[in-house]
Order: structure tokens, then sequence, then C-alpha cells
């Protein structure tokens, strides 16, 4: 029996989507120039 | 000064262990954090200013637990604007 989410997608936010990305690419850049 | 960095420390320190849990997908997010958190002045790590930073990103991250990143990304960003610059030429 398929299960209905609606409160628990991380990823709904689309302010937290763009923070998350931004995050990691700051990461991913800090990685490459260390 | 130094009246607030104890407190920042605990405060930090379960913002971390909050975080730790909401972010399970990517490891690599909690490591940056605390770089962030090691670099940035000491003064600025017991100042007033810090300690508002963590406690309005602590008591959010527990309402909005879905904009974890968005909380982790401001702590960041503050973090990084008060981070000594120690730029050592690397020798040939």
């Amino acid at each position: 029996v398929p299960m209905e989410e609606e409160e628990d997608d991380d990823d709904d936010d689309p302010e937290n989507r763009i923070a998350k990305k931004m995050l990691l690419e700051e990461i991913k850049a800090n990685l490459s120039s260390d | 000064g130094g009246g607030h960095r104890a407190e920042n420390e605990r405060l930090f320190g379960e913002f971390l262990e909050l975080c730790t849990h909401l972010t399970e997908d990517h490891p690599e997010v909690i490591p940056f954090l605390c770089s962030r958190h090691q670099k940035a002045t000491s003064s600025f790590l017991a100042s007033a200013e810090l300690h508002n930073v963590l406690s309005r990103c602590l008591s959010r991250v527990r309402l909005r637990r879905n904009k974890v990143y968005v909380y982790i990304n401001e702590l960041c960003t503050t973090l990084k604007a008060h981070t000594l610059r120690r730029k050592l030429p690397l020798a040939s």
C-alpha cells in the first residue's frame, strides 16, 4: 500500500533547496582550492 | 569580553547535534560548518552577535526542520564574515 507523505519532504521548500545548493557548491569550491 | 563564549560554544554544539541528524544525506556539511567556526575570530566567537544568530538559528531549525540548510547557510555566511585572514604563501 503506497503511503502518502505530506509534511516529511525535506526538499519541498524552495528556499531550502537553493540554500542547500549554494552550500554544497561552496563546500566543493573549498575542497578544490585546498 | 568573552562573556558569551561558553554559552556560544554550548549553543553551537546543540545546533551541530540537531543538524547532524537533518543533513545525513550530505555528511560533508557539518565538517564544513565546524571549519568555518574554527576559523572565526575569537572575539566574534565570544560576541553577543553570534549568540543572537545561534539562538535564532537553533529555535528556527527546531520549528522548521525542512529549512535546515537555510539556517546552516546563514550561520556559515555569518562565520565567514568574521574569519581570520590567514593566507600563507606556499614555498616552492
